[in-house]
Formats: C-alpha cells, sequence, structure tokens
C-alpha cells in the first residue's frame, strides 16, 4: 500500500 | 481499502448520483442549496490538487474525476442551465458561505501537518467538507416539504462519512503508523452536524411519514 503520508484516500 | 471505505466511497457516490438523477431527469433543483454545492466544488478542488502528480490506483483517480466532474457540472446547472437555474430557492439560500471558508482557511494555516501549500489546502479541504452541508441543512429547515430524492440525497451524504469513521477505526488497528487527527475529527464533527436530520430522516421513515424538519 502507499506510504503512510500519501494521502491514499478520497 | 477495506469494506467500510469501500462502502463509504460507494454511498458518496450514489448521493452523488442521486443528486445529478434529479437535476438531469426533472430539471429541478427544488430544495438544494446552491450554496453547499459550491462548497463541495471547492472541498474537491483543493482537496484532489494531487491527482495528477500522486497516483495511488486507478479507482482512486477515477473517484477523483467523478467527485469533481459531478460538483462542477451541478454547480453549472444550479447557475447557467436556463430550467434548472429557475427552480433555485435563491431567497431561501442565503447563508453567507464565506463566514464558512474563511474560518477553515484560517483554521487550516494553523492546523496542518505539515505547512506547505498542499498540506494546508487538504486541511482546509477538510475543515470545508465538515460544515459544507450546513446550508443544505439551514436550507431543509427553511424549506416545508421536503421531497424524496432531496432526503436520500443529504442522507447518503451524512451516511458515507459515518462509514468512513469505522474505516478510520479499522485502519487504525490494523495499520501500526495510520495517525490522522485532523481527518477524524473533521470526518466527526462532519457527521455529528447530521445527527438531527438522522433522527427526523429515521423517524420519518418508521412512522411513513413525509421528512419534516422542525423550524
Amino acid at each position: 500500500s502507499a506510504t503512510p503520508d500519501v494521502k491514499d484516500e478520497l | 481499502m477495506n469494506i467500510f471505505r469501500l462502502a463509504g466511497d460507494m454511498t458518496h457516490l450514489m448521493s452523488v448520483l442521486v443528486l445529478l438523477l434529479k437535476i438531469h431527469t426533472i430539471k429541478s433543483c427544488a430544495g438544494i442549496s446552491l450554496k453547499t454545492q459550491e462548497l463541495y466544488a471547492l472541498v474537491f478542488a483543493t482537496r484532489y490538487l494531487d491527482i495528477f502528480t500522486d497516483f495511488i490506483s486507478v479507482y482512486n483517480t477515477i473517484m477523483k474525476l467523478i467527485f469533481l466532474g459531478s460538483s462542477f457540472s451541478i454547480v453549472w446547472y444550479m447557475r447557467r442551465h436556463k430550467l434548472v437555474r429557475r427552480s433555485y430557492d435563491k431567497e431561501q439560500d442565503t447563508f453567507r458561505h464565506f463566514f464558512l471558508v474563511l474560518p477553515c482557511l484560517l483554521l487550516a494555516l494553523v492546523m496542518n501537518e505539515k505547512f506547505t501549500f498542499k498540506e494546508v489546502m487538504w486541511a482546509f479541504s477538510l475543515y470545508l467538507e465538515a460544515v459544507a452541508i450546513l446550508p443544505q441543512l439551514v436550507l431543509l429547515q427553511r424549506t416545508k416539504n421536503i421531497d424524496n430524492l432531496t432526503g436520500q440525497y443529504v442522507f447518503l451524504l451524512g451516511a458515507y462519512r459515518a462509514f468512513y469513521i469505522f474505516n478510520w477505526i479499522y485502519r487504525y488497528f490494523t495499520e501500526p503508523h495510520y495517525v490522522h487527527w485532523i481527518t477524524w475529527i473533521s470526518g466527526l464533527v462532519q457527521t455529528l452536524l447530521y445527527a438531527d436530520f438522522f433522527y427526523y430522516y429515521f423517524n420519518s421513515w418508521k412512522n411513513n411519514v413525509k421528512l419534516h424538519l422542525p423550524a
């Protein structure tokens, strides 16, 4: 999954 | 991705589709607050600044395009479409949304994860989304009879963030570094603002009577 700080939610 | 977040995104998508269905098919936006729609367009514009720089997934990009496209086209319909704009209740939709935007911007300048343009805009979009429904709720209380599509639209819009709260709880317990206080608090406030609407919506459904909010 994306690194923690990348905003992966809408 | 978890079932709560997927349910939240699908509920959010449905709320947008219900609104587009109402506006596009019966060419009416009666009971809909243009102020809230403009605030949502601003929320998505400031939230999805990274749509072309950070690729997360095809799903993520497609959903961002749908939310951006639908929110701006709804504002366009309500402002420009000759039939739809006639059903817009300008006199009743008087909430000065400037007084929502400014405090959210000031708060975002102070409370953010990092003092960069993108992070401040991201925090701003979360604070703004939390309060964006207020003009719509105020309009509902002024509008005597709320039609079913409008009631369903607001209900779905509130429900999606409630699903997200379960998603945040799930991710907090399953992903070690997953902590986003700004998102969590904004999302909680947002959902709480719907509390009384949910109460009256549920009662109108249970007693099978028309949805009517007390003035």
